[in-house]
């Protein structure tokens, strides 16, 4: 069935598909924290979740009908944004801590080892509980994931991207249909109309703030690869550096 | 191509008809 004959609880239902399993760090961050040991663990979840990522983004429907310039922009653009609300909605239940994974809960003071890292996790804290405020739901949270990787880029000034209209035709209907469904997944929860244009905007108004963690999070990271504190894999070290 | 050699693993995971988890 093409994407574009889904009925939104469809699509919704292909993009939870799409969902990546519970993933694990697999290895005792020994304690007590050192900015080496704790930026090699983030970084090394980091590269697992890209992998992740990658397989994600090519199950959600119309996405492998990009060409492969745009796939690589839109991913490359927004991997650490797709990673924060990842990480904000596993932390969604537990107020003050971030679930990097099953296996590596952080608070804020735990934060204290790595330079600059703290005011990056007071952001995500902020965002995570803002989230909870509104109860997010998980259509909801699927919706807006798809929404950053298909929004990412779309104002590229690559004349490269810009020649392509089939993909960028096709990427703008895509991102309508997500949207679509966005609104859908809130129509169904016996709000008011008012009420309901008040959460879509609350919930995409979030997306601007994640954007602005994200810049802060991949200025971090170059600046900690670049000062030899941390190793970084291959594909990470590669969506770092096209990204930024 | 100097887009492609940028982006060398991201390009081939996404080319490649294998899960990229698999590939990892």
């Amino acid at each position: 069935v093409h994407h574009s004959s889904l009925t939104p609880e469809q699509l919704i239902s292909c993009i939870m598909h799409a969902e990546p399993p519970e993933i694990y760090l697999m290895e005792d961050l020994k304690r007590p924290f050192t900015e080496a040991r704790m930026m090699m663990s983030l970084t090394k979840l980091a590269n697992k979740e890209l992998f992740f990522m990658i397989s994600w983004a090519k199950k959600i429907p119309g996405f492998v009908e990009l060409s492969l310039t745009y796939q690589m922009h839109q991913l490359e653009s927004c991997w650490l944004d797709v990673l924060m609300l990842g990480l904000m909605w596993r932390s969604i239940d537990h107020p003050g801590k971030l679930i990097f994974s099953a296996d590596l809960k952080l608070n804020r003071e735990e934060g204290n080892c790595v330079k600059g890292i703290v005011i990056i996790f007071d952001k995500l804290l902020a965002a995570t509980t803002r989230f909870r405020e509104l109860n997010l739901q998980r259509e909801e949270y699927v919706c807006l994931k798809a929404m950053i990787l298909l929004n990412s880029n779309i104002c590229s000034t690559s004349p490269e991207m810009a020649e392509d209209l089939e993909s960028r035709g096709k990427l703008q209907l895509l991102l309508d249909s997500v949207t679509d469904a966005l609104v859908w997944a809130i129509s169904k929860q016996g709000l008011s109309f008012q009420l309901q244009s008040a959460r879509l905007a609350h919930l995409l108004m979030l997306l601007s703030d994640i954007r602005h963690v994200s810049g802060k999070g991949m200025k971090h990271l170059s600046d900690m690869k670049n000062n030899n504190i941390v190793q970084v894999s291959d594909l990470l070290l590669e969506m770092l550096t096209n990204g930024s | 191509t100097s887009l492609k050699e940028k982006h060398k693993i991201l390009h081939r995971l996404l080319q490649n008809s294998t899960s990229p988890v698999d590939l990892a």
